[in-house]
């Protein structure tokens, strides 16, 4: 009785302790639908834990979604929470997720840079990128949205282990990333590969160490901006679509590029909103309106994905 | 804990390539320890810097001086740090 009416406040972050004890009480409370894996360890030997929404089946088509590979992207982490949790709540009862759900698995990485995001709770809110030492160097970690095996190395990323955007000595040299690999490719059938951060307010797809377009970049054009109609729909959010390379920066070593080259080809990042005003410290009060209106815009592509198998 | 008194988070709507080349040479500068949020990539998006107290004078003065108008998004971060912080505490308890 307790666990199923600790009363969770999706409208607040949480510590790291907090979101994991919260993880069982999801679990518990949908025992039919939600397991929790662990996927591995973290450089400071944190587990690493995946939520598994699956209504049977073995190694079913499935969507990844991750959040929090940048530590102090907060939104992105809290989003997951709450759409972990809408995802759980609407089984059942949202026709489209509920069939979804009776076809495909998602999986749910939420805290993907654990050592990071407690880290910004305790020393640095600041904190990007993981904790893991360099040999030679006082500077600690590196940026996990740059230590993935595609284009590694290359322009966009920095080979200073000081940097914010050092890409680690060697492709998938940081646990955190290797054991996100290990899992995707030992599954073999995920078919949309999410990763959430903040902020700027863009959906974008592959290639971000390429400005050369992806084979399948008109779908994926025309299925963010549909998906990001959705989004602006509910409060005027508006976002940008396009590839990493065109509508930011060349970037090289980043997971959605790890994922398309896999043949992952429904691969897409979020950049969250940006209210202009508070950058990474966005105020907790916009958590729900965040995550509610990026669940419109995720749910469009999860069901893209689900009519369109391959 | 690290504190960021008087850090000051600053947001530049570029308005040119010129001032993107600009920017993209201020981020080179390693003594001011500038934590660029958002990267000079385009007139498209802001730029976003984090200057710690101690640089503000210079990168003021550098912007001034290259003309580029900003704002202060963030006036003293450490402030809205421990706004962040104490409602977290308030909603633990």
């Amino acid at each position: 009785m307790e666990r199923s009416t600790r009363s969770f406040n999706f409208g607040a972050y949480h510590p790291l302790e907090t979101i994991y004890s919260w993880m069982d009480t999801l679990v518990a409370q949908h025992p039919d639908l939600v397991t929790k894996q662990e996927i591995g360890r973290s450089y400071e030997n944190r587990p690493m834990y995946a939520l598994k929404f699956s209504t049977g089946g073995n190694k079913r088509p499935a969507i990844w979604i991750d959040t929090g590979i940048h530590s102090r992207e907060w939104v992105s982490q809290a989003t997951g929470v709450w759409t972990a949790n809408k995802i759980a709540s609407d089984y059942g009862t949202d026709a489209s997720l509920t069939s979804l759900l009776n076809t495909m698995d998602i999986y749910m990485l939420i805290l993907t840079n654990p050592d990071g995001y407690a880290y910004t709770h305790t020393n640095d809110r600041m904190w990007r990128k993981t904790r893991s030492r360099t040999s030679g160097s006082v500077c600690r970690g590196v940026d996990p949205n740059r230590n993935w095996d595609a284009g590694f190395g290359g322009p966009g990323a920095s080979k200073n282990p000081c940097s914010d955007s050092y890409h680690g000595p060697s492709a998938h040299s940081e646990i955190e990333v290797k054991n996100v690999v290990n899992l995707i490719k030992s599954h073999g059938n995920f078919k949309s590969f999410i990763s959430v951060h903040a902020y700027s307010q863009l959906l974008m797809y592959p290639y971000g160490y390429s400005c050369r377009s992806v084979p399948h970049q008109p779908e994926l054009d025309s299925v963010g901006k549909a998906a990001v109609q959705k989004l602006t729909s509910l409060y005027g959010t508006r976002y940008k679509v396009g590839s990493i390379c065109n509508i930011i920066y060349q970037a090289s070593g980043g997971s959605i590029d790890w994922s398309y080259n896999l043949g992952i080809k429904y691969s897409f990042a979020f950049e969250l909103r940006d209210t202009g005003r508070y950058g990474f410290i966005l105020p907790a009060n916009q958590i729900i309106p965040t995550a509610s209106e990026t669940w419109l815009a995720l749910k469009h592509i999860m069901e893209h994905v689900r009519d369109h198998p391959y | 804990e690290r504190v960021f008194t008087g850090d000051q988070v600053i947001r530049v709507n570029v308005q040119s390539e010129e001032e993107i080349q600009l920017l993209r040479a201020l981020e080179t500068q390693q003594e001011w320890e500038l934590d660029f949020w958002l990267h000079p990539v385009s007139t498209e998006l802001p730029v976003d810097i984090r200057v710690p107290r101690s640089s503000l004078g210079s990168v003021r003065e550098f912007l001034r001086a290259h003309d580029i108008a900003f704002t202060v998004m963030i006036d003293n971060l450490q402030e809205v740090l421990d706004e962040e912080k104490a409602e977290m505490e308030g909603n633990q308890m």
